[in-house]
């Protein structure tokens, strides 16, 4: 899952 | 990324150059709210800062800066180029009851009490909502063009495939953001009306006009 605060979509 | 990932992206970048390019086609912004049109890029930029702080991959830096060269370029048509065609008497909407109350929110419910994340949260928050003056400028002209219509339709769209996106996320990937599903829940129910309409109306030929 990605790290909280990697604003992986849009 | 999942298909509804993508299809939601791709949705929202169609909704954005429809629009785009039917000011530009037909040189007029004539049923467009130019104040729905400027949220929109407030939550491109206020969203899109970490462009300058993380790179995610090679599509998620061109989406974003594509998304927010064509807000710009869509407020400066209506602002600048086509203003004559702007309808300013029925774009009423008074944004400063969405904006202030989202900004003091963003505040109070946040990942991370930075300057960043609350800017981050403050989009997502403001675009949850930022559809409102439109919707409310062709409920006091009673009619919509049937373009204008399209590009609605791809942008309330966009987030309902979000929130499918949301949910494969959590069964396959283990995350959840519950800021952002809260928004979009809020924002693809203030679409619902619409959808209806769009369905029962403009996909069967006819114009979409509500009644007086």
């Amino acid at each position: 899952p990605p790290a909280e605060g990697d604003h992986d979509e849009l | 990324m999942n298909i509804f990932w993508l299809t939601g992206d791709l949705s929202h970048l169609a909704a954005i150059v429809i629009l785009l390019l039917k000011i530009w086609k037909t040189r007029s912004c004539a049923g467009i709210s130019g104040k729905g049109q400027l949220l929109f890029a407030l939550v491109f930029t206020t969203r899109y800062l970490d462009l300058l702080t993380s790179f995610i991959s090679l599509y998620n830096t061109s989406m974003k800066l594509i998304y927010i060269a064509c807000s710009y370029a869509t407020v400066y048509l209506i602002y600048m180029k086509f203003k004559a065609t702007y309808d300013g008497n029925h774009d009423t909407f008074r944004v400063e009851f969405l904006v202030v109350p989202v900004g003091g929110l963003s505040f109070l419910i946040n990942h991370d009490f930075s300057p960043l994340e609350i800017l981050c949260t403050f989009s997502i928050y403001l675009e949850s909502v930022a559809i409102l003056p439109q919707l409310f400028m062709i409920s006091k002209t009673g009619e919509a063009e049937t373009i204008t219509t399209h590009y609605l339709f791809f942008l309330g769209l966009y987030r309902a495939l979000y929130l499918v996106n949301s949910i494969w996320r959590f069964y396959f990937e283990g995350c959840f953001d519950l800021i952002a599903v809260v928004a979009g829940v809020v924002q693809t129910i203030l679409y619902c009306d619409f959808f209806y309409l769009y369905i029962t109306k403009v996909l069967k030929g006819k114009k979409l006009s509500l009644p007086a």
